[in-house]
């Protein structure tokens, strides 16, 4: 058996956790927070058979993309013009995971 | 040494960490949350010498048993009559438990 | 690659992921509790390349160690009499640090 632990972005964890509970595996949430920009993520544990690995990589892949997303900076100006600045693109998404070994599993 | 990681209910965290703490087992709790339910659960996790792991599983199986309890469900009707329902039988308990190994330990 | 799991005093979180995000390691933070005073402590992890462990440990000792601090424990009697008690010294600081094997590495 395998441990994946994935720190991914919280807006994520609802797509992930679904598409992961669907494929039957199981996965536990813990909030955490990045120790470079400070900002809360997510860190996810997940105990999976050893030749699921490559599976729950893959759903990790799909729900956790590195994206640019286009995204209005600066709110109307309170005058009324309508100064929004043009659209400036953003990255989010992505996911930082390891995969250690698990010697033993019990369910009590 | 041995890391045990053990995802229990938050209802028998205080029972689970009286027994550990009194037998000199060091142990470290993190709030989480279930993947399936997306309910409050507790994480923990217990550095421990080899030979004494099966110690650690077996306090964690006294304190954290699955099992049934009756639950009255539907609280006594607003109109005073005594409508409560039956008792029903509520599943409380259980720990999924993950052995994994420790190559060096440092207390600083 | 190896998994640096540390549990520290929360006073020296920021002191240590400032020392660590300058060398250029990645740390993720969660919230953690003492099983045995049950006061809030700090769990963090660290994926790092295995020759920079005794680095890693090296920056965890030089942030977290145990030192003596004089504490008045007894704040001015309220009768304006300066009846400060003589300072007593506490212990604070100080770090429980596990190693663990990575098997593998992603960055989605
Ligand atoms: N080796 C490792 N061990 C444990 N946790 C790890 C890790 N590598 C990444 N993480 C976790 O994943 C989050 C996202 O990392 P990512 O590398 O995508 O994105 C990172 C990276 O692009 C950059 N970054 C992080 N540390 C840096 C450093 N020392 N110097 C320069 N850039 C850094 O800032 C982004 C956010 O970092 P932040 O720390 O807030 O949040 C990190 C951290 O919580
Ligand atoms: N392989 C694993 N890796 C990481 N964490 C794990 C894990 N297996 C269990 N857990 C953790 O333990 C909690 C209790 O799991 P248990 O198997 O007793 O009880 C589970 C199980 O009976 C059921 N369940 C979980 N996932 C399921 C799925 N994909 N399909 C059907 N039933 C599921 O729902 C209960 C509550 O699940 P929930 O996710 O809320 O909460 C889970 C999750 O936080
Ligand atoms: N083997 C292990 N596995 C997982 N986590 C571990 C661990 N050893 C230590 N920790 C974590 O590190 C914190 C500080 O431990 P330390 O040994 O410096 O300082 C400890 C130790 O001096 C003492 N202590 C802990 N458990 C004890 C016990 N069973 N009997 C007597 N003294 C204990 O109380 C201090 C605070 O303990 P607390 O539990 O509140 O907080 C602990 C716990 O969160």
């Amino acid at each position: 058996m395998k441990m994946v632990i994935a720190i991914i972005q919280d807006r994520d964890w609802v797509k992930l956790s679904k598409g992961l509970t669907e494929h039957g595996y199981g996965v536990t949430k813990l909030s955490s927070t990045g120790g470079f920009l400070r900002q809360g993520n997510t860190t996810i544990m997940i105990g999976v058979e050893d030749e699921k690995v490559e599976d729950v990589l893959q759903l990790i892949r799909d729900n956790c993309k590195k994206k640019e997303i286009p995204m209005t900076l600066y709110p109307p100006s309170i005058t009324g013009l309508n100064m929004t600045s043009p659209p400036v693109n953003v990255t989010v998404g992505g996911a930082t995971v390891f995969v250690m070994n698990i010697e033993q599993f019990h369910h009590v």
